[in-house]
């Protein structure tokens, strides 16, 4: 564990506090994609099926791993269920087989090993990088958004940001220990947040409202 | 193993 990492973990478990605040308070899921959602809680179930198997990590590596499994279903419960009807399905229309087909293709041809849960792992990984994209096509098509909701997705891009920092530091204080998966994923899932944090540095911290050009 | 397989980052 290095700083990096440390701060990163929190700012994830920052993010879906932001998410969860955003929903409670205002009582809406509007803005949220679901479908963002729905694929979070697959790379989470995917990835951390390790949890059964014995290969423990540590305390906070369990706890971390049972609360993003717990809080990602708890939104879609929020969404789907206590909120539904602030939920609009005719604006988060991202098809979910444009990424579901290709992450299941990539995890069966590079892997570590050829086994059910390496598979599964790298799906996550590759799933991960992608998940962002049907909550970025909606934030595209309303070219708009609340202010905490782009809270939620810079936590959430400062999360995946500082994974880089991490696996440079890991790199050279572990002897060239290098995980080409999670990096490659890595840095292609920190690159989607670019355009975000644009408008997100030049708008929403100037004390504007989150708006992308006509 | 290389840590790539250790799989300990969440």
């Amino acid at each position: 564990m290095n700083l990096f990492r440390l701060v990163a973990d929190l700012s994830h478990l920052a993010s879906i506090f932001i998410l969860l605040h955003k929903i409670q308070t205002t009582r809406s899921c509007r803005g949220i994609s679901i479908k963002t959602q729905l694929l979070y809680v697959l790379v989470f179930v995917t990835r951390y099926l390790d949890l059964f198997t014995g290969d423990f990590v540590s305390i906070y590596n369990s706890v971390m791993k049972l609360f993003f499994i717990g809080s990602s279903c708890y939104i879609i419960y929020l969404m789907r269920i206590k909120y539904k009807p602030t939920n609009d399905p005719s604006i988060d229309t991202f098809r979910l087989e444009y990424i579901l087909g290709p992450t299941a293709v990539l995890a069966l041809i590079f892997n570590y090993k050829f086994t059910f849960l390496e598979v599964l792992w790298a799906f996550s990984i590759y799933l991960e990088a992608v998940a962002i994209l049907p909550q970025l096509f909606m934030l595209q098509r309303t070219g708009e958004a609340e202010t905490i909701t782009t809270h939620y997705l810079a936590a959430l891009g400062i999360y995946r940001g500082l994974y880089i920092p991490n696996w440079i530091y890991r790199y050279f204080t572990e002897g060239g220990a290098i995980d080409p998966i999670a990096v490659v994923a890595g840095i292609v899932q920190t690159a989607l947040y670019v355009d975000f944090f644009y408008v997100y540095f030049t708008k929403v911290l100037q004390g504007q409202k989150f708006e992308l050009p006509a | 193993v290389p840590a790539a397989e250790k799989h300990d980052e969440l």
